[in-house]
């Protein structure tokens, strides 16, 4: 043990395993963590080559080596809560996303959350065992955050019972999806509904793009990975174009709209339960910011106490950067910040549970609130984060320009989650809307509920400064 | 109701209040400008691009206001007297940047006086210095493996040095004592110059 960085953790005023268990939750929660933790760091078929030095198809490739491995780990160990699911992941792909992310965190729960009992029943066993591997095709070349914009088609056949569907531009063409490229046979695309010739506004639909015994892409479908990005070289983030592809009519996911045999077309109770999957997405995020900045802040804080550097005071040894009142004012905002952001991180989830309850009771009025809370929260913790982990790079001075350093890699990898599910200014427009409605709403005597109800005290009342 | 309160800069649950009422004002700005746009007959959608800048400003002092209750409100849930102490500086800290980054904001509103944004400045320094003996038990309590971690600058052991040093000879390029470009590129060049 380096004798700076232990005499610092003499010097600690309280107990830090009682901090973590409340981080985690609860000491059970932190033991469990750990137990996964164990499982996998001891495991020698997660033993990798560090992914510094290796290609891009390299790197893809042991990424979908150690996914399948983890795969089969989890059945063996019994594995199922999704919170020991993510703490197994994380450890398996410690530096970022892999190929099938987006099956286990998109395909799946969409498949839960609007899926009928009969397409459970068909599509559940076959996800699960990765006879199905999904991915979410939403995103297209020229259009991202709004949805409205979308352009591929899926026309329904009366004659046939079938949904035609369709690229109809290049600029229609699904781009971005995670692991839509080389490993997924099936996707849930995202497109405009039309039946009867009227269009009925986005659905989503689950296409097969590969054949499931030989992997290769079926008659219609145009596949392929999207090239090398700023980060994720673990996944095969992929184009998607449809020409003429059918489906059968039960390949819509129609828990809550549908269209019959005959064209007619069923609303859903709410237009916003389309984009579930992605408030669910949205909500994690937050979280994710908070361990990003955990990440950033852990390595830059360590390594500047073991780092001494020029003089305070002249004729003296060199102190510890930590020392410097610079290097506190760069780092210790940002701590303080990380443990912000857990902890509205932990709100994120209690929210999103308690509604998404209401919302399986049929109860759809609190999901405009939690769209518009986990839009902006989203936004505002991912450009914070952001920032964050680039002042902690600086301030490492210029190891933190060194892969070994581990700062770029966090950095390359949480940047997407400015764009991604949703760009950052566009959500934070979507929160935006909802704060001006509740205003004119509290402006015209209604009484409000939730997070926004203080718009209600602002209508009768203004702080002045005051001395203290 | 019409009171109102006096800010104490030093108590959370003042500040708290300060900036719910600074995301109420930015709110209501931000109204206020699409309803001006309106009134110079713009149609509603350009009333809405043209307010764009104060409609996400208003989000961000929202999504702020709500950090630091949440924050705020997590103190109340810790009953370990070290630990909370540690965590109202952290708490106090964030609130108090969060002041000084957007100064602007509350200073326009009349949220606070410049006195009492110089005063959170000074105070700012305290909390840096109080917090500096609990820096690495603060990280360490994130409780993030080395292994997952994947960092030679922040091992836990803080054996950076030669740590860094051998993660580098491991580098493909030290793989052999003399790389193949200098036999194909270099050596030709060399000979013909």
């Amino acid at each position: 043990m380096n004798p700076d960085i232990r005499r610092e953790r003499e010097n600690a005023s309280f107990n830090v395993n009682e901090l973590t268990f409340i981080l985690d939750g609860g000491p059970e929660k932190t033991k469990r963590r750990r137990e996964i933790e164990s499982l996998v760091f001891s495991d020698p078929d997660f033993s990798a080559e560090d992914p510094n030095f290796l290609s891009r198809s390299e790197r893809y490739d042991q990424s979908v080596r150690k996914s399948a491995q983890m795969i089969l780990k989890l059945r063996e160990y019994g594995i199922a809560d999704p919170e020991e699911i993510y703490h197994y992941k994380s450890c398996v792909h410690p530096g970022g996303p892999s190929p099938l992310d987006l099956h286990l965190a998109m395909f799946l729960p969409t498949l839960l959350n609007q899926a009928t009992p009969e397409q459970m029943e068909r599509f559940f066993m076959l996800t699960w065992n990765l006879e199905i591997i999904g991915t979410y095709a939403q995103t297209e070349m020229g259009h991202g955050t709004h949805l409205r914009g979308l352009e591929t088609t899926a026309t329904y056949d009366p004659a046939t019972q079938e949904f035609v569907l369709n690229s109809p531009t290049i600029s229609s063409i699904k781009w971005w999806p995670g692991g839509l490229g080389k490993s997924s046979n099936h996707a849930i695309v995202i497109a405009q509904l039309y039946s009867l010739g009227n269009c009925h506004g986005l659905h989503a639909f689950i296409v097969p793009i590969r054949d499931m015994s030989t992997h290769k892409s079926l008659p219609g479908i145009v596949v392929g990975d999207i090239g090398p990005k700023f980060g994720f070289s673990e996944v095969d983030n992929g184009f998607l174009k449809l020409e003429n592809v059918r489906i059968p009519r039960e390949n819509m996911l129609m828990k809550y709209s549908k269209v019959e045999p005959d064209g007619s077309y069923v609303k859903p109770p709410s237009s916003k339960l389309t984009y579930g999957t992605m408030v669910f997405v949205r909500s994690f995020i937050v979280g994710e910011s908070a361990r990003a900045l955990a990440k950033s802040t852990t390595i830059a804080i360590r390594y500047s106490t073991v780092r001494h550097q020029s003089e305070i005071r002249p004729g003296e040894p060199e102190p510890q950067i930590l020392d410097y009142q610079t290097q506190q004012y760069k780092l210790f905002p940002l701590l303080a910040t990380a443990y912000a952001f857990s902890f509205v991180g932990q709100y994120m989830t209690k929210i999103y549970h308690r509604i998404s309850e209401s919302i399986n009771d049929g109860d759809f009025s609190e999901l405009p609130e939690l769209h518009a809370l986990s839009a902006g929260l989203k936004a505002f913790t991912t450009w914070e984060a952001n920032s964050g982990i680039e002042v902690c790079r600086m301030s490492c001075g210029g190891h933190g320009y060194s892969r070994s350093s581990a700062l770029p890699d966090i950095y390359v990898e949480f940047t997407p989650t400015c764009t991604y599910e949703g760009e950052n200014t566009v959500m934070m427009l979507q929160t935006a809307r909802y704060l001006v409605k509740s205003y004119r709403q509290a402006k015209e005597g209604q009484q409000l509920s939730g997070i926004v109800s203080y718009l209600n005290e602002s209508q009768d009342r203004r702080l002045q400064p005051q001395a203290v | 109701a019409s009171q109102p309160p006096v800010v104490d800069v030093n108590d959370l649950s003042s500040l708290v209040e300060v900036y719910k009422r600074r995301a109420a004002i930015l709110v209501e700005m931000a109204a206020k400008s699409i309803q001006q746009e309106l009134q110079r007959r713009k149609s509603q959608e350009v009333a809405w691009n043209n307010s764009a800048i104060e409609l996400v400003r208003a989000s961000d002092a929202h999504c702020h206001y709500v950090v630091v209750k949440v924050f705020s409100e997590k103190l109340g849930e810790v009953g370990d007297t070290a630990i909370h102490t540690v965590l109202s500086t952290l708490a106090l800290l964030y609130a108090m940047h969060g002041i000084t980054k957007d100064s602007g904001d509350f200073l326009l509103a009349g949220l606070l006086s410049v006195p009492q944004v110089l005063q959170i400045s000074v105070r700012i320094k305290e909390l840096l210095s109080q917090l500096r003996p609990n820096a690495v038990a603060l990280v360490d309590a994130f409780d993030i493996h080395d292994k997952k971690l994947n960092s030679v600058l922040g091992r836990f052991d803080g054996n950076v040095y030669e740590n860094m040093f051998e993660w580098a000879r491991r580098s493909p390029l030290n793989a052999t004592e003399v790389h193949e470009s200098f036999h194909k590129y270099l050596k030709p060049l060399r000979a013909k110059l």
